[in-house]
Parts: structure tokens; C-alpha cells; sequence
């Protein structure tokens, strides 16, 4: 995360870290149910195989491991039958673990918008993750506020790149709060009157994070695949046999 | 290199032969950066001029979106092949041998576009000195340069009738890009090899149609995709599959469609929710005969809910109401949903049906910042 702050623990208690030997943390991850994670498409492109994957909850300094840290296998990778590498297109994907987490107050579910939940622009949201800072690698989660702008504006910044109804995008003055690599898969989250956190956005791609080209990040737009997540999750769950 | 993890070390590393480290370290592979599929050549190898290690790294480089962009202001007619014989050098398959790009070509590039970055404030690539590459026709090192028939225009372009390359994303916005317009041109979908959503004139890939994924936002490229029986009903892949078959807890329809949804809460009136289960897609009420709270928990977590808040028994006024009954052995069945429990044709005893209450999932609350006082 660019420009953003240094987290208090158990303050974004949903947000987990997807690992794979020898390299550790690859990309975000985030809680939706007990059993289940999401992260986008393009962190486990080419890596489908579960048995290479862990995720870690529960935890802010990924060289600290703390007393609240669990760590689950991975039983099922799931990415999106139409999740384009060339146009980062539909890039999420969905992860069931070996077994539920523990809910504790650091480690607790997200919620998932409504199908007819869209975010605004101008709206402010937070994003979190262990990604670049500019000039290094965090080892403790980071976290800023970034503004939702709209789509055509955003396509404004990306002549190669079709931004798409599957995308949302924050952020974008140069010095700002932005995203960068080793954030994917991470949250964009919004608070709901009543305090209740809402996952709205994953992590995905953007401009050069660090280079002088001003750009927002952009996020894969949750509420669109709601009703596909729920389905799937319905399917690996309750259709077994 | 001697030793076969060579394509890692020899990224810079001193453990081959500097002389010909570059030459024969890495094998030839398939160009797959869609940014320059449109070459006289089809392999290449890494790391490249620009220093990415892979093509995946270079599609994501800073490189991959200057080129194409500098290319539509048209400094020179040969940047994007320029461009191209750096971000993915061309590698010859018999020798694996690498092809640079002529001097020429490089310095012709940076002479005639670096100013026009400097106009924008932005750099030449910094390591695309032009004197690493050789003179064309020096002692027999064989280098690239553009014939007359090198597209000028990337995949990724749109070539405009005046010749000039604009970004493929830019063809139909409803902004001129071309200076002869051309990009605003034959904007239908079908000109285009697409199809059009009636309601809203989107233009979608044939693949797009009868593929599971509505995309229209009246669903019309789901429909018509195939044509059932009477007594058959459609899976969202638009297999056909007999009625009596759905909701029978054994799923049908290769993606499972006939065993989705099939328990719902339907409310009534006085807002209390009553549990129906679907069956050969009829929707019957649940005999509460013989009823217990764990189907309650597993019907609330079927539908994606949290824990159950109430249960109850309503008694059914309705005469010929359509039941859907407990199977008389349903705890031995080793089911993993509710309608699999359930079965049609018998009478229900107590002729009351099932009223529930479901909370939704507790999530998305942090615990409170701890105050330590000191």
C-alpha cells in the first residue's frame, strides 16, 4: 500500500495472507465465511494446485506470527471460468479451506454486498495489505483511504486496458493512497451506517504503482459475482454427491 | 550453463561465461505477449533488452503501456516492431541464438519519438542504449530490421485509413481518434464480428452467447439457446433434463442447476416466512410431521443464512395443498441437503407446514480498539 499507515492488529480482522513455499506471502486474501476466501484469479493463475497454498488469518507482522495467528491448508481453488490474463478481466477466485477457522476477534468474516449494492464514486473506502510501499516490503499490514471514482474516469487513465462493469476504481492523485504489488487479492472495504464492514473490491492491477504515471487501482468489483460466489460455494458445500 | 536451474542464475549472475551468457543460456519459447503476436517472428527468450526475466513480467511493465500509447502519436512508423524486438527478442529455434535489433533501427526510434516524450515530462527507456545493438551487415552479425511488410500497428491497434495506429480501446468510444475518423466508422456490432444485445445495443464475443453468464441486461443472450421437450426444463448450460428430475437431490444437469434454489423461505401476508421445498419445479409446503430443530439449522445454512431464530408449526387451511413430507428413515440417509430428506405423495398427519426465521450471518464487525489505561 502506498501512502497508508501501519494497522493496529485485529483492526481488519478478515484480511489473510496467501502463501506458498519458499517465497511466503504472494498476494492478499480475504474471509467471507468460515470455510471460504476470497482473492483474484491472476495470484493463482498456473498455480490451481491446493496442496502448494496456505492462508494465514489472524496476523500483522508477517515475521511476528502472534498468539491469534491460525493457518488452514487449502482444499479447493476455484477461479472464474472467464477470468481473461490478457484484459485482467473477471479476476477473482474463490478459496475453500481444509477446515473452518476458529471466528475469534481476530479472525471473523467479512460481509458480502447485495447484488444491487454499487459503490459510488467519491465515496471513501479503505484498502489494506502487506504489498510495496514505494521503496520496500512491509512486514506489517498496511492500510489507507482511498475515494471511488468512476469508471469513465478511470478509463481516462488506461489506453490499453478496457475498464469493465467487472471493476471498480480508487484512487488516483500521484502521492496518494494507492494498492501495489503484493496487495492483490486484498480488500477494498466500506463501513455500513451501523458499523458493519462490506467487501466491495479485491485487489487486481493498476498503473505502475511506483513509477511517476498517475493512475488508479483497480479492483475487481465484488458485487458482481456475488450471486456466482454464493453458487459455487452452495455447490461444494451441499451438492457433493 | 552446465547446470540445468540455468535460466535463474544466468539472470545477472556471474555463474556462466559473461562472454556468451546471454547467448546460449535460455531456450527459445513461444511469444505469448499479445502486444507483439503480430511479428515476422514467433520466439523468443529472456531476460530481455529491458531487463523482465519472463513475458509475464514485461505485459505488466511500464514499457508494454509507453510503446503502444507513443505509437499513436506517430514519430515513427516502425516503433511498435522497434519496440517489439526489445520487450521480446527475437530467438533463433535452430540456434537459439538471439537476434537484436540494428542500431539503426534503434536510432532512428529514439531520434525521432524521445522528444516527443520529453513533451509529456516522461524519459526514453533508460536501457535501451542504442549501442549495444550492432551496425547492420557488421562482421556477419545478422540483426533485425523492418521490411515493407512489418505491421506497424500491434494487435492491440486499431490501423486507421490514413495508416496511423490508435489504441484498439479507442475504436467506437464516440471520440474521433483517427485524423481521417476512420475509428468512428462501420461502429456496429456486426461490422465488428459481434453480437448486439437488442435492449441496450451492447456488442458481446459469440462466446459470450448461451454461455451461462447473462451479459444483456435482459438476459437475451441466454435465451433461445436450446429447445426442450414439454417435459423437459432448460440448466442454466441449456442442457435439457425432464422435470420430474429436479430438486430430486441428484444432480443432473452437468452444472448442477436442477439442484439449485431448491429451498426457499415465501413469505406471506403477515411478513412470517414459510419453508418451501421445489420438486419436479413445483413449489410444495413442508409437513411439519416429525419436524426437528437440526433440519431447521440445515435449511437456514442451505439458504446461505445464519443460525435459525424460530420455528414453528401453522396449521395448513388450504385442502388440496401440495406436500412434501419427511422420509420415514431420513436420519439414516446420509444427505448433505434438506430436499434430498424429502418426499412426495404422502399425507402429512398434522396438516401443518413450517414457518422459519433464519438471522442473517454475523460479519464484517472488528473488535473494539482496546484501551489500555496507563
Amino acid at each position: 500500500i502506498l501512502g497508508g499507515r501501519t494497522s493496529r492488529p485485529g483492526r481488519w480482522p478478515w484480511q489473510c495472507s496467501l502463501q506458498s513455499e519458499p517465497s511466503g506471502h504472494i498476494c492478499g486474501c480475504v474471509l467471507i465465511a468460515k470455510k471460504w476466501v476470497l482473492t483474484v484469479a491472476h495470484c493463482l493463475e498456473g498455480r490451481e494446485n491446493a496442496a502448494i497454498w496456505k492462508v494465514v488469518f489472524g496476523i500483522n507482522n508477517l515475521d511476528h506470527p502472534s498468539a491469534f495467528v491460525q493457518t488452514r491448508l487449502v482444499k479447493t481453488i476455484i477461479l472464474h471460468p472467464r477470468y481473461s490474463r490478457a484484459v485482467v478481466d473477471y479476476d477473482i477466485s474463490i478459496v475453500e479451506l481444509n477446515e473452518d477457522i476458529d471466528e475469534t476477534s481476530y479472525v471473523r468474516p467479512v460481509c458480502l454486498p447485495s447484488p444491487e449494492q454499487s459503490l459510488q464514486p467519491d465515496t471513501y473506502c479503505y484498502i489494506t495489505g502487506w504489498g510495496h510501499m514505494g521503496n520496500k516490503m512491509p512486514f506489517k499490514l498496511q492500510e489507507g483511504e482511498v475515494r471511488i471514482i468512476s469508471l469513465e474516469q478511470c478509463q481516462s487513465y488506461f489506453d490499453v486496458k478496457t475498464i469493465t462493469a467487472r471493476m471498480i476504481c480508487a484512487g488516483y492523485e500521484s502521492g496518494t493512497v494507492d494498492s501495489c504489488m503484493g496487495d492483490s487479492g486484498g480488500p477494498l472495504v466500506c463501513e455500513r451506517p451501523g458499523g458493519q464492514w462490506t467487501l466491495f473490491g479485491l485487489t487486481s492491477w493498476g498503473s505502475v504503482c511506483f513509477s511517476k504515471v498517475l493512475g488508479p487501482g483497480v479492483y475487481s468489483n465484488v458485487s458482481y459475482f456475488v450471486e456466482w460466489i454464493e453458487r459455487q460455494i452452495y455447490i461444494h458445500t451441499f451438492l457433493l454427491n | 550453463c552446465l547446470y540445468n536451474s540455468c535460466l535463474d542464475s544466468c539472470g545477472g549472475s556471474s555463474l556462466c561465461d559473461p562472454s556468451n551468457s546471454l547467448n546460449n543460456c535460455s531456450q527459445c519459447e513461444p511469444i505469448t505477449l499479445e502486444l507483439c503476436m503480430n511479428l515476422p517472428y514467433n520466439h523468443t527468450n529472456y531476460p530481455n533488452y529491458l531487463g523482465h526475466r519472463t513475458q509475464k513480467e514485461a505485459s505488466i511493465s511500464w514499457e508494454s503501456s509507453l510503446f503502444p500509447a507513443l505509437v499513436q502519436t506517430n514519430c515513427y512508423k516502425y516503433l511498435m516492431f522497434f519496440a517489439c524486438t526489445i520487450l521480446v527478442p527475437k530467438c533463433d529455434v535452430n540456434t537459439s541464438q538471439r537476434i537484436p535489433p540494428c542500431r539503426a533501427l534503434c536510432e532512428h526510434a529514439k531520434e525521432h519519438c524521445e522528444s516527443v516524450l520529453g513533451i509529456v515530462g516522461l524519459q526514453w527507456p533508460e536501457d535501451t542504449y542504442c549501442n549495444q545493438f550492432p551496425e547492420e551487415n557488421s562482421d556477419n552479425q545478422t540483426c533485425l530490421m523492418p521490411d515493407e511488410d512489418v505491421e506497424e500497428c500491434s494487435p492491440s491497434h486499431f490501423k486507421c485509413g490514413s495508416g496511423r495506429c490508435v489504441l484498439a480501446s479507442r475504436r467506437c468510444d464516440g471520440q474521433p481518434d483517427c485524423d481521417d475518423d476512420s475509428d468512428e466508422e462501420n461502429c456496429g456490432c456486426k461490422e465488428r464480428d459481434l453480437w448486439e444485445c437488442p435492449s441496450n445495443k451492447q456488442c458481446l464475443k459469440y462466446t459470450f452467447i448461451c454461455d451461462g453468464f447473462p451479459d444483456c441486461p435482459d438476459n437475451m443472450d441466454e435465451k433461445n439457446c436450446s429447445f426442450c421437450q414439454d417435459d423437459e426444463l432448460e440448466c442454466a448450460n441449456h442442457e435439457c433434463v425432464s422435470r420430474d428430475r429436479w430438486c430430486d437431490g441428484v444432480a443432473d444437469c452437468l452444472d448442477s442447476s436442477d439442484e439449485w434454489d431448491c429451498v426457499t423461505l415465501s413469505k406471506n401476508a403477515n411478513s412470517s416466512s414459510f419453508l418451501t421445498a421445489h420438486r419436479s419445479a413445483t413449489a410444495h409446503h413442508v409437513c411439519g410431521d416429525g419436524w426437528q430443530e437440526t433440519l431447521s439449522r440445515l435449511a437456514c445454512k442451505q439458504m446461505g443464512l445464519g443460525e435459525p431464530s424460530v420455528t414453528e408449526l401453522i396449521p395448513e387451511q388450504e385442502q388440496d395443498q401440495q406436500w412434501l413430507t419427511l422420509h420415514s428413515s431420513w436420519e439414516t440417509l446420509n444427505a448433505t441437503t434438506l430436499h434430498e430428506l424429502l418426499v412426495k405423495g404422502q399425507s402429512c398427519h398434522s396438516r401443518s407446514k413450517i414457518s422459519l426465521l433464519c438471522t442473517k450471518q454475523d460479519c464484517g464487525r472488528r473488535p473494539a480498539a482496546r484501551m489500555n489505561k496507563r
